[in-house]
Order: C-alpha cells, then structure tokens, then sequence
C-alpha cells in the first residue's frame, strides 16, 4: 500500500533515531473465515528529550475494530465501544478539561490507517495493542488475509503469526510478500489437515534494508491465501456456541451464458491513463466473451452513443470490432451517467422482448465511471430511482469507480439496489488488473436465484439467505442461531437454478462436533461465532440501512446495528472507541471510523492530535493533553463555516447547525 | 460384476456373473424406442486375488437421447451433461437436480437415482471399500426397477428381461458341492444346466447386503441371454446397442 505525503511524514517522526521498538507482534488466529488479529508494540522513548511517539497499522476496510489498549509507563488507557454521539459527548466534556486526545482513522484506497501518537518524556515506556476482526472474503478461488506491517525501524523481537483452523479441512496455503523476494523464504508454513500456521520472524539482522542499513526493509504487505477443502457440493454446514454458518461455494458448475452491456464513461476526466488501461481491460474482457455470450457497449459523456444499437453474440468478428472502436474512443466533455444506463437497460429490453435472450442466461450491466454526473439528470437520487424503475428483475448492475473523484457510495448503492456489486478501482494502480479482475469475480455466475432455507423452529436471526447470483471462485455465507432442540443435528436446503438444471441442495451438521474440535485446538479464535454472526449482521444491516426506503425504518436499523455494535465490541460507523485511562476516566482517545473520501472527511486530517505526558510527577499523576486539537472536534457552538464544508475539511458528520449535531444524517 | 435377475411371473431369481476386462463397457438397457441407454464400465481390484482378477462397475452412465442429457455416475463423482455443459457433484452432497424431464437425486456418500420422465428409474449404489485395501476398491452397484416402463424395443443384458423369458426349471439334483442343487433349465430354447445358489441385494442394506437366492447360470449367462456376452460390449458410455 502506498502512503500519502501526510502518512509519509508522519512515519517519518516514528523512525527517529531516539526511539526503540522493542517488540511489534502481529497475530491472526482465523477460525471458519473469521480472523482476530492483534497488534502490539512496545516502544521506549530512549533519547533524551521527551518526543512523540506514533502508532501507526494498516487494517483491512471490511475489518472492525474491537479493541485497543495503551499502556504508558504503567498507566493502563482501555477502550470500550460505545454510541457515536455518546462517545463524543464524552470525548468533548474531556477535551473541555483539556484531557483528551484523538486517535485518528483515516482511509487509505483499500486500508484504514488507524494512528495515534503519544508525547512522552524520556525513559518512558509505551506499550500499544490494538485488535480487530474480520471475515475473509472469497475471491477468485481463495481467503486473502493480508497484514500490512510497518514497524517502523528495527525491531529485536519481531513475530508475525498466522494461526488457521478449517474443520473441513485446508485445500491450500500459500504466502506472499510486498516487502521483497529475500523474506520469502522466512515466512514458514506449517499445515496439516485441518490447522495452517504460518510465521514470520526476522531477526534484527534479516530486517535491514541492507547489509550494513540502520533502516526496516519491512514496510508493506504479509499475504496469506488459502482455500478449504470442499467435499460437497451442497456446502458446509458448522454450528458452534449456538451459532451456524452455512459457505456455499460450489466449482464444476457449467457458467452460465452473459449478456453484458458495458457501460464506460468517456467524459474528460477519463483522458490519459484512465483511458488508457480501461481499453487495456476491455480488450483481454472482450476476448473472455464466448459466442454463447452477447454483448453491447455504450459509451458516454455529455452524450451516450452505442457501438451496436443491440446486443451481439461475443464472437471475435464482433469483439475485434469492439475493440478498434473502444481504441479509438477520445475522452472529453461531461457526464450523463442517467441517459447511459437507460440506454442500457433499453438495449437489454429489447432484446428480451423480442426472445433474444436465452431464458438461462445472466443480464447485466456493467458501468465503469470516474466521476459524478454533470449532465442530464444530476441528481443521484433521481438517477437512483429512475435505475430501479427501469431495471427488470433479471438484469442486475455492476459499478465499477475509477479514482477518488466518483461517489463511489452512489455507484454501490445503485449495485446493491439492482443485484449487483460495486468496485472501486484504484486509478494510481495497475487501473487495467484491477477492472479484469473484478470482471473475473462477476463473469462465470453458476448459480441463480439461490434461497438456504432451515426449518422456522430450528433456527433464528438468520442473515441474508436469499441471493441473486453465486459466482465461481466466491463463496455465500449465510449465519443464525440454533434454536435450542432435542435434536443433536442442523439440517438445511438450498435451491437454485444453474445453467441448465434446477438444484435442491441438502446439508446437515452435528451441533456439537466443531465445539468439540475447537476445544482440542490451542489457536482457534475462542468465541468466533457470536463475533463472526454479528460481524455479518453489521454488515448486512449497514446495507440495508443505506438503501432504507423511510426515515422510520431507517431509525430502527440504526438501532439496530448500534446494539448489536455494542453488545459485540465493534467500531462500526455508528459507534466509536473511547480509550479511557483507568485511574482518571475523564483522560480518553476517541476513535472514530473515517467516512469515504469523497466526503472529505479524511485526508485532510492533521498528524498531530496525540497525548501528552509530561514526566511523571512524584505523586503518580499523569494527565492527557492535547497540545493542538483536532479541527474535526469543533466545539458544538462553533459551527464550521460554509466554505469549510464545501472544501471537505470538515467531517459532514458532524455538520452542526444552531448546537444541534447532526449524525450520519439521520 | 455379478447380475441377478428378477422373474416375478416365474416366481425366480436369475444370476449370472460377466467377467469381462476392465475398461469395457457392457450395455445394460438399450431402448431407442424411449432414447434411453445404461452402460456400465468396468474396472478391476487392485490385483489378482486367487488366480481371479474380479471385475465391477466403477462407472454407470444413463443417457436421454431426446434432451442429449447423460448422467454419468462414477466411484468418485456423478456428472450430468447436456453436450456443452457439464455439472460435477460430489458423493459428499445430498442433491436434487432436475433437467427437463430428468431428475438426478443423490443421497450422501449412498446412492444416485435417475428418474427419466417418472417412467423409468436407474439407481446407483455407491459401495466403498477401505482405502488400503490390498485388493478391494470401490464399486457401483445398479439396480434397474421391473416397473420401469420401457418401450417393446428395449434390449441389453438387463433390459432383454422387460419381457419376461418363458422358464421352466426341473431335475432339481445334488451338485458336486453338497450345498449347491443343481438342475436343468430351459429358457429361450436352451437347456441349461444351473446351480442353486446365492447372490447379495444391496437394495436394502447397504453394507452387509441380504442374500437372494437364485438359479445361476454358468459361462456368462450364456443360453439365458440373448446371443454371447461380448455382444453387449459397447464403444461409448451412451452408446446404443447396436442390433444385428
């Protein structure tokens, strides 16, 4: 991951010489998907000038926070989950007392950077430990749990562990690292059948840049990818702690037939390198199409023009012809996002009105945008309800948004509403990779139509069990509670409809076996399932809440992930960290999620809120100063000025008008 | 592979044994009246076991003609085709899965029934045998119902028996082995000379099978079947037989 200008900076001040880092240990224990990881770093401020200290890790967006911890010089600051506005309250009564400190979370392409810094005098001892939990996401045919390790400087004791159990058993494990091909034969692996662990232990002298280097070579990326054995087609069924979870992945299903249209805007914005590798994606895309697929393109800016007026079946006369026009395509004026998917969706209409479209086959509309509309129809709203409107049930759109310049949150709520998925791609990368692979994720769909069914007195607060589409090489994950019964088994069905047959899956499981397993193993992430099923809740729900059709049901869905936020210890957009000190609860860090980026929020963030201990006094007093505040904890009285707002630099939520703040616009 | 065939109106079992090689493929139902064919492929243990080297179905394929639909039923998976596409399931799964008028239902690690049109019905039984076995491997079992409705121009080593064979069995003597009667048999024009014996039905315990007891036929069923074994050895998994 690269670091912008700000972090670079900021990573400078922790790699001054006055400052040892003791240990940095970073452990994932990963339990049927879900991962807990734990970072912890000692650090000892060894100069002779008090200084900041900065503790600084890269976690995976779709990952929670649920806990950190900071111990300075014996005195314990804990952290608790609690509401947002609650934890702001608090957080401002102490910041009023001059007792608080930020921890900042700021958002970085496919990373949040959680930080905070700490001021401290010299001899001081600093141990930070921050964890977080997430569910590995199934793609292309594997998990891909990545650790993102930046130390800083040289470290003495230096440990990376990767603990991995899969009941039914691991198909794979393989490692992969940004930091350079010489650390590829440190990271060892060690798997049997059903347990992986992988480690990763530099000594001092591994860890130099070179061979008389003061520097870290270890700055970047730890991969680990896997895949379970799978030796049903039906799924996998595992119930622990009263919680099931039911992965239904199945390969060597026939893909089904596309029809595709490509939806790519060409406004000015996309001129250059944009351009550029999107027809680099588009060519090896249209030569994946088969003659048993159809497609048609539509190129937009101020205008929408077709390649074809209708679709045509992917043969390569008809993708060589694609492609000239695609290469010839110069980028300029605005965006009439609107007109281009109703085009689209037009396209698709017609050729389902008169029969062209084989009743087995897969419909979509895949957009790819860099920018907002600022043609035709420009309000997003409209253009979100004007799609849905338009949109059959058997047509579902892709969004995929270039760059930082796109409401990317538009693009996945427009996805999500009309059965698809979103992608932002990252225009400072390799642009071209990433759109081919996200094509890769949505092009083989080998099941439609998939609905898990359990009996309604087996189970309760099952998540999503009803979906569109499975695409090979991901997996559907569906959770709940067992309901207590005399029966010493789960057993479920799912239907659904592939390529050319109709399916009824069944799946069963002893409720007992996989707790019996865990209590045998040393490293599995104890409790897994309460977290794992209210992990998939939280994110179902925040779904859900986006695409809420009222204010009142809104509400309800806010409260609801707000209880379950809090009963289950996680930092999700409604709740924040409160990191209280243990002998002076007024002292605390507040952490909060970032927003998007396109919403200003982060980027603009200072590096500079941090805490402040002055030498211990003889009495055992340490206070928390915050020397420079934070500009996003503006005093509720002092509301920010329009043309802050308008700049993005301050967070939207918490926009207050007249001493009211306004939440997440509730 | 061992065949027992039941006589309902005869009130008798049948049983042959064909020891053919491994790799071929013995045609069990032809019917290009319906456009439905079985064929069973062998294989073999894993070496010679008292100078005998036994053979069984290690492969069943049923093919629709109509819907050019073949289910093809291994020890290690069942796979469903309809020329371009094709579908792998595992023995690991409880599955439906129905293709126009086919349905294909597979019960764990246990059986696969094909159901074509609900006339006629091909079950599969799946018998798996302890991995380090020095000589045993896993092996099908199939098992075609009397009721299924064939159409009159059906034939194969099994489906010859849609229409029952007139037999009369009489002389009932002692064999060479004590335990074993013997007696003469007359079917299709043919004498026989048959053994009193008794084959495994694995129909209702998988595992331990029960016995069926059954006048055997020697050399291959030969008298009792139409023509010569070998006549039943098929090119394809869903080819027809091919009638002279």
């Amino acid at each position: 991951a690269t670091l912008t200008s700000e972090e670079q900076e900021d990573f400078g001040a922790i790699t001054g010489q006055d400052i040892t880092v003791k240990s940095y240990k970073v452990e994932s224990r990963i339990t049927s998907r879900f991962a807990h990881v734990t970072v912890r770093s000692s650090v000892v401020n060894s100069g002779t000038k008090a200084q900041s200290i900065a503790f600084n890790v890269q976690i995976p967006k779709r990952a929670f926070i649920s806990n950190f911890t900071m111990n300075v010089n014996g005195i314990t600051f804990v952290g608790s989950v609690k509401e947002k506005t609650l934890a702001r309250k608090l957080y401002a009564r102490a910041r009023s007392r001059n007792h608080a400190a930020g921890i900042v979370r700021t958002n970085s392409q496919d990373l949040e950077v959680f930080k905070t810094e700490v001021h401290v005098p010299p001899g001081s001892n600093i141990e930070f430990e921050l964890h977080y939990q997430e569910m590995m996401e199934r793609k292309l045919g594997f998990y891909e749990h990545s650790l993102y390790l930046q130390p800083g400087r040289l470290v003495p004791h230096f440990q990376v562990d990767v603990y991995i159990y899969e009941q039914n058993g691991i198909a794979s494990v393989e490692t992969s690292n940004t930091f350079g091909t010489q650390f590829a034969e440190l990271i060892k692996v060690t798997s049997t059948k059903d347990k992986a662990h992988v480690v990763f232990k530099p000594s001092v002298q591994q860890q130099r840049e070179c061979a008389n280097c003061t520097n870290s070579a270890i700055d970047g990326e730890l991969t680990v990818k896997y895949d379970v054995t799978r030796d049903s087609t039906s799924g996998e069924l595992q119930v622990s702690d009263s919680y099931f979870f039911y992965f239904l992945a199945p390969s060597n299903l026939s893909p089904f037939p596309k029809n595709i249209v490509f939806v790519i805007d060409v406004s000015g914005s996309m001129w250059g390198v944009k351009m550029k590798q999107t027809v680099e994606a588009m060519r090896a895309i249209l030569d994946d199409l088969t003659v048993e697929d159809q497609f048609g393109i539509i190129d937009f800016n101020h205008n929408v023009r077709c390649w074809n007026e209708d679709l045509v079946p992917g043969s390569s006369l008809h993708t060589t012809s694609a492609k000239s026009y695609i290469e010839s395509i110069k980028p300029n004026g605005g965006t009439n996002i609107n007109e281009a998917l109703m085009r689209a969706v037009q396209m698709l209409m017609r050729a389902f009105n008169q029969d062209l479209i084989n009743s087995r086959s897969i419909s979509m509309i895949i957009l790819v945008s860099d920018g907002d509309p600022t043609v035709g129809e420009i309000k997003l709203s409209v253009i979100q309800k004007n799609i849905k409107r338009a949109m059959r049930e058997e047509f579902s759109l892709f969004s995929v948004g270039i760059g930082f310049d796109v409401d990317y949150d538009f693009l996945e709520r427009i996805a999500m509403e009309n059965r698809g998925m979103a992608q932002r791609i990252y225009a400072n990368h390799d642009a071209a990779e990433q759109l081919r692979t996200f094509y890769h994720q949505v092009s083989s769909p080998l099941l439609s139509k998939i609905a898990v069914r359990f009996s309604d007195e087996s189970v309760t607060n099952v998540t999503q069990s009803q979906f569109d589409k499975y695409f090979s090489g991901s997996e559907l994950v569906v959770a709940g509670r067992v309901l207590p019964s005399e029966s010493s088994s789960l057993s479920g069905y799912t239907s659904a409809s592939s390529a050319n047959m109709d399916l009824i899956l069944e799946m069963d499981a002893d409720i007992h076996k996989l707790d019996e397993e865990l209590a045998k193993q040393q490293h599995s992430f104890t409790g897994f399932a309460k977290q794992m099923w209210a992990y998939l809740t939280i994110k179902q729900l925040i779904g859900e809440r986006s695409l809420a059709p009222t204010a009142a049901k809104k509400r309800k869905i806010t409260q609801r992930i707000i209880s379950l936020s809090l009963d289950h210890q996680f930092v999700t957009p409604l709740t924040a960290l409160l990191v209280t000190n243990d002998d002076d609860p007024t002292e605390m860090l507040l952490a909060d999620s970032p927003m998007d980026p396109k919403h200003g929020c982060c980027s603009a963030l200072p590096a500079t809120s941090r805490v402040t201990f002055p030498p211990r006094p003889p009495g055992g007093m340490v206070y928390a100063t915050p020397p420079s505040r934070p500009h996003w904890l503006l005093p509720a009285t002092q509301p920010p000025t329009p043309s802050q707002v308008k700049k993005g630099e301050v967070d939207e939520t918490l926009v207050t008008t007249n001493g009211v703040t306004r939440v997440d616009e509730d | 592979p061992h065949f027992i065939i039941r006589l309902p109106r005869s009130n008798m079992d049948v049983c042959f044994n064909i020891d053919s090689k491994p790799g071929h493929i013995l045609n069990l139902v032809s019917d290009i009246g319906t456009g439905v064919v079985v064929n069973g492929q062998l294989i073999s243990s894993k070496k010679v076991h008292k100078d005998k080297l036994k053979t069984y179905f290690g492969v069943v394929s049923v093919y629709y003609q109509p819907e050019g639909f073949s289910v093809t039923v291994s020890t290690d998976r069942i796979t469903t085709t309809d020329g371009r596409r094709s579908n792998v399931f595992t023995w690991g799964s409880t599955a439906e899965i129905t293709h126009d008028g086919v349905t294909v239902s597979i019960v764990k690690n246990a059986q696969a029934t094909i159901t074509i049109n609900n006339r006629i019905q091909v079950t599969v039984l799946l018998h798996r045998v302890w991995k380090k076995h020095p000589v045993n491997v896993d092996f099908l079992g199939v098992y075609l119902s009397n009721s299924n409705q064939y159409s009159p121009l059906v034939h194969g080593l099994i489906g010859q028996f849609s229409q029952e064979p007139e037999v009369r069995v009489y002389g009932v003597h002692e064999g060479a082995d004590p335990l074993k009667k013997e007696a003469t048999m007359e079917v299709k024009g043919n004498k026989l000379l048959v053994t009193r014996g008794w084959q495994k039905d694995y129909t209702w315990d998988r595992k331990h099978g029960s016995n069926v007891y059954c006048w055997f036929i020697h050399n291959s069923g030969k008298g009792f079947i139409d023509g010569h074994y070998s006549d039943y050895i098929v090119p394809d998994l869903d080819s027809f037989l091919q009638l002279p």
